[in-house]
């Protein structure tokens, strides 16, 4: 199927800082 | 040893790649040489990093454009998979550019990456964000005027995620239409 993602997923990684 | 989860290492991937394109209005050089290529990206983090880099629609100076296109679609209507398209035309007003601009052009991106219109998504090309002084314009594009049902899957599904009230319309346009219009406005092929 398609790789859907709805925009709270797509929200939640705009300020996601990056892991170490 | 520490397992670290997935999560952490690995990007999400999406369903595209996507290609960002900067317009910027020189009158002494042609159409095309003033559209650039800024970036591709194809998983969520990538969009997000590209996103947080540059500036807002509504910092744009008037004649502007971005266009967010899958990759191998150029944000024109001479590109085969646009040349027998049209689009979801969003008008707004001066006020909107304050109220509505950024948001709805960010909603627009999301619906395209997350594939937010099921299986019509086939059937989007890109978005374009025209600022303009007299009204700016968000469209998306898709590849066939014909492909009614895909069409208005697209259209109803957009016009929700940007939470414009039933009452109002949005209409589709063939940029065969747009392309050969004699006065300011191109008929609607299609409206919800």
């Amino acid at each position: 199927g398609k790789r859907q993602y709805n925009r709270d997923f797509l929200l939640g990684f705009q300020f996601m800082p990056a892991c170490v | 040893q520490e397992i670290v989860s997935p999560e952490c290492y690995i990007k999400h991937p999406l369903q595209n790649r996507w290609s960002l394109w900067f317009f910027k209005n020189d009158k002494s050089k042609t159409w095309q040489a003033n559209l650039r290529l800024i970036s591709k990206f194809d998983t969520v983090e990538d969009f997000w990093a590209l996103y947080n880099h540059i500036q807002l629609s509504s910092n744009l100076m008037s004649g502007c454009d971005y266009s967010l296109f899958k990759d191998g679609i150029e944000p024109m209507w001479e590109d085969e998979r646009n040349k027998k398209g049209g689009r979801w035309l969003i008008t707004l007003n001066k006020q909107q550019r304050k109220l509505d601009l950024d948001r709805f052009w960010l909603e627009t991106m999301l619906c395209l990456i997350g594939e937010a219109f099921d299986d019509s998504s086939d059937d989007v090309c890109g978005a374009v964000v025209n600022i303009r002084t007299k009204g700016d314009k968000i469209a998306v594009w898709t590849t066939d005027y014909e492909n009614k049902d895909a069409i208005t899957h697209i259209g109803r599904v957009y016009k929700e995620r940007l939470g414009i009230p039933l009452k109002m319309t949005i209409g589709y346009q063939s940029h065969a239409d747009t392309a050969t219009k004699s006065g300011s406005t191109t008929k609607n092929k299609f409206v919800v």
